[in-house]
């Protein structure tokens, strides 16, 4: 969550400095967004409407970046290419790391091959240089490179913006977690209950015996 | 607020915590070692 | 709170000077009777105890006396081993332990060594034989002197620091009888050490106290607490203590048999009622610490079975 912490102040800048932003400006500030090295957020940005308005104008190729920015990863922008702007070394090695953050989302043990190729890496130092100085020191994933596995394992990885449907997917893993956790709670609290029953049980048993014993000391 | 959704969706894409064989082959076996320390010391008992 | 709480901190040398004049622990063996323990000092002796290993380790305690109280501030390890296999360990740290106190009155630390601390791996608080007389000695020529003790390894498995503190009585007083102490499994190799010396002192109530700026460590420590405690399971943490309590166990249950065996051989009616609730007390220990040893395990597994549905049932 250091990651959430750290752009929360930067999201802010970019959306005061977009609300007053139209046309070549508004598209000039998408740029300097996706180039910023501790911005992974752009969903605040997206919902804007003077952004939004860049549809349909010489400048729509900005609204797409943004959107391939906040969902999309480094393979989609080279199937895509020829629809969307250039970009400069800093946005690229920006979707790369975004591309990292969705792959460390769909799986915990990610194979070097799967990386290479999606990252467009063509030995293992300059992945395991990605993921160390660019990635983990970024904060954006945290976990351990097994080098004779050949695996990067994660730990830790910070949430991309929510791709459009993604929502109705969580709030439905967050209900069965509450489900979940109340018949756990629902079950501790008859186990407390059985034990406190059971000990009740064993208490008078271990009295009757006890009188019984007495009596019989009596009688004889 | 989207900062607080790309959290929950961090924290909810960690689950689940562990999953994998060897871990319920780890988890069965200290199940059966403390079901056999119970049976063990109820025999103690009697 | 927050005054009363680093109050504490204040060393009065005037007070303290008093106090050893008056020496109001003379004439009742039984005199001090509660003992504080500061954050900063429980943290020091236990991860000194828990990185002993299997080995007694020990170590001084500095603090000062306030009424029956004694405060220990801070604690400092002793370079030596193996308390129980030596007459007396300190022995070999007497001028580490001179040179560390006069070091520390020139950089303003003023509070007197008031105790010793010793690690028993594995087999419970309480005072053998030679602590026993160690404290003795102590308590002679070194008066206020507190001696406590650490379990490390029942520390891991009970998820609270396993911790006694004792003070012993003169030679010859003979001690009121006391309310049984909190009743704790006794390995066998140490039962005869343990049963000979057990009316010779006494045990302290023991409570805790911390800083402001302790508070504050402590909170951000919060998460790496909780994510240990989580991520920790004593099932696996404690597997060979476990292993030697249960092997421990059967060697009383040889040894029991052994015994009801040979009062089984010359008649059972001839053996005097005291002998036989002996055996049935024995047994009845045996009974009760395997019982321990289990519900240990259960509670364990429990947590394991807590959390397993708690993080790995949900698939997103």
């Amino acid at each position: 969550m250091e990651v959430e912490i750290k752009q929360a102040e930067l999201v802010e800048q970019f959306v005061v400095l977009a609300r007053s932003a139209r046309g070549r400006a508004a598209a000039e500030l998408i740029t300097h967004a996706t180039s910023h090295p501790s911005l992974f957020a752009f969903s605040e940005l997206l919902s804007l409407p003077h952004i939004l308005e860049l549809q349909g104008t010489e400048h729509a190729g900005s609204l797409e970046l943004l959107r391939l920015f906040a969902h999309g990863t480094w393979t989609e922008y080279k199937n895509n290419i020829h629809e969307l702007p250039p970009l400069q070394p800093q946005q690229e090695l920006k979707l790369k790391q975004l591309t990292v953050m969705t792959l460390a989302e769909t799986a915990k043990v990610l194979q070097y091959d799967l990386l290479m190729q999606q990252l467009d890496v063509s030995n293992v130092r300059e992945l395991e240089d990605l993921l160390i100085n660019d990635c983990m020191y970024a904060g954006i994933v945290r976990g351990k490179l097994d080098q004779r596995r050949r695996c990067f394992e994660v730990q830790f990885a910070a949430g991309r913006d929510l791709r459009p449907g993604q929502l109705e997917n969580m709030i439905s893993t967050l209900a069965t977690w509450l489900g979940n956790t109340e018949n756990l709670l629902l079950t501790i609290q008859e186990k407390i209950k059985w034990a406190d029953s059971m000990s009740d049980i064993d208490r008078k048993h271990k009295k009757e015996v006890e009188d019984k014993a007495e009596e019989l000391r009596k009688s004889i | 607020e989207h900062s607080l959704l790309r959290q929950i969706s961090s924290l909810v894409r960690r689950l689940p915590a562990i999953d994998s064989t060897k871990f319920q082959d780890d988890f069965l076996m200290e199940y059966n070692d403390t079901l056999l320390m119970t049976y063990l010391a109820t025999i103690t008992k009697c | 709170a927050v005054a009363d709480a680093d109050a504490m901190y204040q060393y009065d040398e005037v007070a303290q000077a008093g106090i050893q004049q008056q020496k109001p622990w003379v004439d009742v063996p039984h005199y001090f009777k509660n003992v504080k323990i500061s954050a900063l000092a429980l943290l020091k002796m236990v991860v000194h105890a828990r990185s002993g290993g299997t080995i007694e380790v020990m170590g001084l305690m500095q603090g000062k006396t306030d009424g029956d109280t004694i405060i220990i501030m801070d604690a400092f390890a002793l370079p030596v081993e193996g308390t129980e296999t030596r007459v007396n360990a300190q022995a070999d740290a007497y001028e580490y332990m001179v040179q560390y106190a006069q070091t520390n009155k020139q950089v303003g630390r003023l509070e007197n060594v008031v105790g010793w601390y010793h690690s028993h791996p594995g087999y419970g608080c309480w005072l053998s034989g030679i602590d026993v007389s160690t404290q003795m000695l102590n308590q002679q020529y070194q008066e206020p002197f507190l001696a406590v003790v650490i379990d490390p390894t029942r520390t891991v498995s009970a998820g609270k620091v396993e911790i006694g503190a004792f003070r012993t009585y003169p030679m010859d007083y003979k001690p009121p009888d006391e309310p049984p102490s909190e009743y704790q499994t006794i390995p066998l190799n140490k039962i005869e050490d343990f049963g000979v010396h057990y009316k010779q002192y006494y045990s302290l109530d023991i409570t805790y106290f911390k800083s402001t700026l302790d508070s504050h460590l402590l909170d951000l420590l919060w998460n790496k607490y909780w994510v240990n405690t989580l991520s920790s399971s004593p099932l696996l943490g404690n597997r060979d203590y476990v292993a030697g309590q249960v092997s421990d166990l059967a060697e009383k249950l040889e040894q029991a048999e052994t015994q009801l065996a040979h009062s089984g051989r010359i008649g059972g009616f001839f053996m005097p009622p005291q002998r036989k609730k002996e055996e049935e007390s024995q047994l009845a220990k045996i009974t009760r610490d395997s019982s321990k040893i289990t519900v240990e395990q259960v509670h364990g597994l429990m947590s394991q079975v807590i959390k397993d549905i708690l993080f790995n049932s949900v698939t997103s």
